[in-house]
């Protein structure tokens, strides 16, 4: 996969992250300080198509080539997860009993074109 | 998309960078909120620091991991509760230390006590032992009796730890479940407070309780 830099357009893993502290949920979420709530940015030309990031090799070469002279076979691609993996919480729940939670598929490792 | 250009599946301008970063922080909380299935942010009374729960959350896990070898035959039917107090006040004279663990009246209504533990950090113990005192509200008063009085011998700086079920199980059959302890300190004694809120070695009670079960009633 590829993080994104400051101009990037192409498809791309941006970074957010949320400080708990900065939202006020500090007192309530004892772990972690914070979530790295990274997404997918960026475009999916047709030569990005079915890639889950830019596999530099001789095969993606030869891909590419295809996919440019088969144009009319234009189709639309999206930027999405294509890694992601759990978010552990430990946190207070409504009664105050200290609850530790692994939520699925929270934080987006890496971003490629569908 | 980038600074200043369009979005590619709506077409619209890219929002200003604050307006994003707030779509984004509200995305944030609404996520977690599903995901966990809470309505809205659970509201915390009075949590103690941070660094004091994450300290007694892994004494606990160590002090489990003995018990759980050491007595195999321990409830497994998911009716074993672990209830953890972290000191609420504390007040110290010269010789004399005061501390309040609270217990909420939710649990103590339908839990029954198994074991109790108090545990205290010394920075800088002494030679001489300490005096333990547990004190409870006395019944035809407003002042306190004690219910139990202890010498505490502590060899070295580190956590120690003192067997309070009795105390915290009587506790639990009262109107208000506090349980109160004064120590009778040497002068030589460093004192078993946190010297301030992000000091991680506050005191604390570990018990382990059993949900009571249901009353049944047979009818023939």
């Amino acid at each position: 996969g590829v993080d994104c830099g400051a101009d990037s357009r192409m498809c791309c893993r941006q970074e957010f992250f949320v400080d708990f502290k900065e939202i006020g949920w500090e007192d309530w979420i004892i772990q972690p300080e914070g979530y790295h709530m990274n997404y997918c940015a960026g475009l999916c030309p047709l030569h990005m198509a079915g890639i889950p990031g830019l596999a530099a090799s001789f095969h993606t070469a030869v891909l590419n080539r295809i996919k440019v002279a088969s144009a009319a076979a234009a189709v639309d691609s999206c930027c999405v997860p294509t890694q992601r993996r759990p978010l552990s919480l430990l946190y207070y729940d409504r009664d105050s009993n200290i609850i530790k939670t692994d939520i699925p598929d929270m934080i987006v490792d890496s971003c490629g074109c569908t | 998309a980038a600074k200043g250009a369009w979005c590619p599946a709506c077409g619209a301008a890219a929002p200003a960078p604050g307006t994003q970063r707030d779509a984004l922080l509200a995305l944030a909380k609404q996520s977690i909120l599903a995901k966990l299935r809470l309505p809205a942010r659970p509201g915390v009374p009075q949590p103690p620091s941070r660094g004091a729960l994450l300290t007694a959350l892994r004494r606990m896990r160590a002090q489990r991991s003995d018990t759980a070898a050491a007595t195999p035959g321990m409830l497994r039917d998911g009716r074993l509760l672990t209830l953890l107090s972290v000191l609420c006040a504390g007040f110290s004279s010269s010789h004399r230390v005061h501390l309040h663990f609270r217990f909420s009246q939710e649990v103590t209504g339908s839990t029954e006590i198994l074991q109790a533990t108090l545990y205290l950090f010394w920075a800088a113990p002494g030679a001489q032992p300490i005096t333990v005192r547990l004190l409870q509200p006395d019944p035809a008063g407003s002042n306190m009796t004690v219910a139990s009085e202890t010498q505490l011998e502590v060899q070295r700086s580190g956590w120690t730890t003192l067997d309070v079920g009795a105390a915290v199980r009587s506790l639990f059959r009262q109107e208000t479940p506090r349980l109160t302890v004064e120590l009778e300190v040497p002068e030589d004694w460093g004192s078993p407070l946190p010297s301030d809120h992000s000091d991680s070695h506050w005191p604390f009670v570990v018990a382990q309780a059993q949900a009571r079960t249901p009353h049944r009633v047979h009818r023939r």
